[in-house]
């Protein structure tokens, strides 16, 4: 049985928000380790990885594991109908046709149950783990975020290089091109506003646009986003949980 | 013109 409770909806609602934009049909994986979740887009492009640990529920209990196939269009509708400052508990029993979900608001006594029907979710699971970077940059999401949506007024794909001492992200379109030089530097006073390039080997990688403003939108979550690229692999962008993760991989793209 | 590449390329399937 699974009885997970989020002291506030909203956590799970950003996290959903987060993802939910580009892969619809997920299978959520609940074990005593906390909830985990892994889905590719329809173009199978990107692929998403979902890690919420237990210390992210006030209260989590999962003795068997379960499995949730869930519409995520579906779910994020019942997520409407809680605030965001209501306590959250998901329940299912270990061989849930539905999983319920209980809104709580601590300050009334109001009590709203939804639930929601499950779904057989036949999905690959792709092995992404072990994978060797040649660089890791972490920044703020939001300076990111802001990068990607600029750059994407001017083309379709994003060149990102990066060398000891910058990161540039580059745009070439019809209308023009434009670029954004990051460079490392610490901010003690407002550690989460530091740029962090670790560098074994200069990178030059290109990516679709229309994948990375998916991404972006988990970065509501994390003031820091980590991007790990390799010429080898998938880009890897992640967004840290108190305890867990949202990842998303990215397949590059290559001149002709 | 650019390929996009997709994930299966890298991945193997568990």
């Amino acid at each position: 049985m699974l009885e997970g409770k989020f002291e506030e909806a909203s956590l799970f609602k950003r996290i959903i928000d987060s993802f939910k934009d580009c892969v619809q049909l997920v299978n959520f994986n609940c074990n005593e380790h906390g909830i985990a979740a892994q889905a590719v887009d329809d173009s199978r492009v990107l692929l998403v990885s979902l890690s919420i640990g237990t210390e992210s529920f006030q209260e989590f209990r999962c003795d068997r594991g379960v499995t949730l196939g869930v519409d995520l269009s579906s779910l994020s509708k019942i997520l409407r109908c809680g605030n965001n400052n209501d306590n959250l508990t998901l329940i299912a029993d270990d061989t849930p046709d539905s999983v319920l979900l209980l809104f709580e608001d601590t300050k009334k006594d109001r009590i709203s149950e939804y639930s929601l029907k499950l779904m057989d979710i036949d999905a690959d699971f792709l092995d992404i783990e072990g994978m060797e970077y040649d660089t890791v940059i972490t920044m703020p999401s939001a300076e990111f975020a802001k990068v990607v949506r600029d750059l994407n007024q001017l083309s379709d794909s994003l060149n990102i290089l990066v060398t000891k001492d910058t990161v540039k992200f580059v745009a070439e379109g019809d209308i023009g091109s434009g670029s954004v030089i990051v460079k490392p530097h610490t901010d003690m006073d407002k550690p989460q506003e530091s740029v962090k390039v670790e560098l074994d080997k200069p990178v030059d990688l290109t990516f679709g646009s229309k994948y990375l403003l998916d991404i972006i939108k988990g970065a509501g979550l994390s003031d820091q986003i980590t991007i790990k690229l390799s010429a080898e692999t998938p880009a890897l962008f992640e967004f840290s949980l108190q305890s867990g993760y949202l990842q998303f991989f990215l397949a590059p793209k290559f001149n002709e | 013109q650019t390929l996009q590449i997709e994930l299966q390329n890298y991945y193997v399937q568990d």
